[in-house]
């Protein structure tokens, strides 16, 4: 448990962080799950080679055999033989907006999940506690979806062009001034993928002589990012600010490997929320490291733009810092604005640099039209100059529903990971098997939520997430939460040691 | 039902866990046997 | 290698192994001890140093493909808890083994050699070595 009274130090509010330890048995059981399905998994490989068994799974054919392998054999292991089993809890089909209720393509398979079938009915008002619709935007009626039709009508939906040619339209110049004023910096920039936002812009920003101090459980964007600009990268434990000033000490008194010379650029690499932990990044000790170590410093507010924060201006607004402490704040549209794409925000002259030398700005298509006018919209509606308050509820009660369902879930005994105030609430399940069987008993009550197992997390650490939105009325949180009670006893998943009384 | 998630069997198809049943049985079997023979 | 509990079912499995074994009406404890030894060892060296990549796909553009997993292992750091404990059991077992086949000469033999096939490939000198 990290817990951090703000007394007038660094902090303007109390942070509280758990992380309950896998309790022992659980893991010994887990780890022995884990064996019986590799047992399993080699008994049904070694039925595929000698043909007893129909191979369902792409293969070269005889006649490729000669030639190099196109399938890494072993690397599909694991897809084979366990994820095959459960993975009728993944990737199902919608037939409505990501909505607070969503409307779910009902599919069987025959097969043990080889194959699935559409029965041709629809699963209606499925509770969705999977999507990241953190103040409800995901919709298909309204004042953003108006206003997209409009801009459909008027613009057409694709520019087909790059930012630098012909592609550059007054929606995106609106939009990027709409970002600055609403992060409180310079200038912004927008791109059309937020994963792109990382892995293109990272490398355009740092190079060779560099150094990137990165959080272990940063997101496969920033990963790639990091890679593809050959700096030289060193990753400090999650959200430790200990392991964090050691490495920034160590990198400025030993310098570079080999030749000692200092580094042209530190840059930290952290991100607001962390969406598989459900974390939220202790940002104030972190700014006031990179003053005194004169660091970079890189956030990348997926997650928490528009979740966070009284204005929902994102982490720097939750703990009250002045956005000009960052020097390069990146987010994306796609879970607080019912959008898709990226934004980097920061100092003019340092968007003018990303504007001729990165990746997106050179290569990439713009933006489409429609899906600017949705994030300008939408972020008008957050900043209330739309002329209403919904913007400025649907925060707050964002941070309600968060409250009130973290704590529910914590009296109930189940054992839930991150920050009290993060919407992000990883539920854990250990078990390779109660992750399949906790999606599929939730479906069957009509309770839609995303299950994440090996090797997205650490083998023992399997999980449910849910994504709380701003869109949930109490009563469905309520229905949620008993659904989750009911399925937590009849799976034996309650097995939080630290009783909270109600 | 808590056997099954346990021990993974859930994900198993039925004839896997018929395998492993009746190897788990036939382990606890030969384990009686022997301790009471060794007794 | 290191993550909670992982050392515990690591020798539980080895215990529920030679309980397995036990329960073999005709074997006697002497051949018990010397089919858990080589049973493991046979499993530790074809998962540790066999098998090479990972059952998953990772995304570091298949750098480990061609590492065993004890390579692999807290990123080919050496002299790290977890190798230090994964040495550490084929000797002890070692030990056992020899105790209660009561030093008889065939089993000795048989139980060095297996012995030697996983603790040489442990060896630093031969990190990565083909």
């Amino acid at each position: 448990v990290r817990h951090i009274a703000c007394n007038g130090g660094l902090y303007n509010r109390p942070f509280n962080e758990s992380f309950e330890e896998t309790p022992m048995l659980v893991a010994v059981l887990t780890y022995m799950g884990y064996g019986i399905l590799t047992i399993f998994g080699y008994l049904r490989d070694f039925l595929r080679e000698w043909k007893i068994e129909k191979c369902h799974i792409a293969r070269e054919r005889e006649e490729q055999k000669d030639f190099v392998p196109l399938y890494q054999d072993f690397e599909n292991f694991y897809t084979r033989n366990l994820y095959m089993r459960i993975r009728d809890s993944w990737n199902r089909p919608i037939c409505s907006v990501p909505g607070a209720k969503m409307d779910l393509v009902e599919r069987v398979s025959h097969d043990y999940n080889w194959t699935f079938e559409y029965t041709g009915k629809v699963l209606k008002d499925v509770i969705n506690l999977g999507s990241y619709n953190y103040l409800g935007f995901a919709e298909n009626t309204g004042v953003c979806a108006e206003a997209a039709a409009e801009v459909t009508k008027k613009y057409g939906v694709g520019v087909s062009s790059t930012r630098q040619e012909i592609g550059n339209l007054d929606k995106h110049e609106e939009l990027e001034k709409l970002i600055a004023k609403f992060l409180g910096v310079e200038s912004a920039m927008a791109f059309g993928m937020g994963f792109a936002t990382n892995s293109m812009n990272i490398p355009a920003l740092v190079g060779k002589g560099c150094l990137i101090l990165s959080d272990e459980l940063n997101h496969a964007s920033l990963v790639l990012g990091a890679r593809l600009s050959r700096s030289t990268i060193r990753v400090f434990k999650h959200n430790n600010i200990q392991s964090l000033e050691k490495l920034l000490r160590d990198a400025i008194v030993h310098g570079q490997p080999r030749t000692h010379r200092p580094w042209k650029k530190i840059l930290i690499v952290v991100e607001g929320i962390y969406s598989m932990e459900g974390s939220i990044v202790q940002l104030p000790e972190i700014v006031a490291l990179k003053k005194k170590y004169k660091a970079y410093l890189y956030l990348d507010e997926a997650h928490s733009i528009g979740a966070l924060g009284p204005n929902g201006r994102g982490v720097v607004d939750y703990f009250g810092l002045d956005p000009r402490d960052v020097d390069v704040m990146m987010g994306t549209f796609t879970k607080s604005f019912g959008s898709a794409g990226g934004y980097i925000g920061g100092k003019k002259e340092l968007m003018d640099y990303l504007r001729t030398h990165s990746h997106s700005a050179v290569y990439a298509t713009s933006m489409s039209p429609p899906v600017v006018e949705q994030i300008i919209a939408s972020m008008k509606c957050i900043m209330g100059e739309d002329g209403t308050t919904i913007g400025r509820e649907r925060v707050r009660q964002l941070a309600e529903n968060t409250t009130y369902f973290r704590r529910r879930l914590q009296e109930m005994g189940f054992i839930i990971y991150g920050n009290s105030d993060s919407p992000v609430v990883p539920m854990m399940l250990y078990m390779p098997a109660k992750i399949g069987a906790f999606g599929r008993e939730m479906l069957k009550r009509n309770i839609g939520v995303v299950v994440v197992g090996f090797p997205a997390t650490p083998i023992i650490e399997s999980r449910a997430r849910f994504c709380i939105s701003a869109a949930h009325t109490k009563e469905m949180l309520d229905m949620a939460l008993s659904v989750i009670s009911e399925v937590g006893d009849l799976l034996h998943v309650k097995y939080s040691r630290r009783r909270i009384l109600p | 039902y808590q056997y099954l998630p346990v021990t993974a069997l859930y994900m198993l198809e039925p004839w896997e866990r018929t395998v492993f049943n009746s190897l788990l049985i036939s382990v606890a079997g030969m384990a009686v046997y022997t301790g009471y023979v060794f007794m | 290698m290191n993550s909670r509990g992982m050392w515990l079912s690591y020798v539980l499995g080895i215990g529920l192994l030679h309980v397995i074994l036990l329960s073999i009406p005709f074997a006697s404890v002497p051949v018990v001890w010397t089919l858990t030894n080589l049973i493991h060892n046979m499993c530790m060296y074809i998962f540790l140093h066999t098998v090479k990549g990972t059952p998953f796909e990772t995304p570091d553009q298949g750098k480990c493909r061609l590492l065993t997993h004890w390579e692999q292992m807290d990123y080919g750091i050496q002299f790290t808890a977890s190798r230090k404990f994964l040495t550490i059991t084929p000797i002890v077992l070692y030990f056992l083994t020899s105790f209660y086949t009561k030093y008889d000469r065939v089993h000795f033999v048989v139980n060095t050699v297996s012995l030697l096939t996983v603790l040489i490939p442990k060896l630093p000198q031969l990190h990565g070595v083909r």
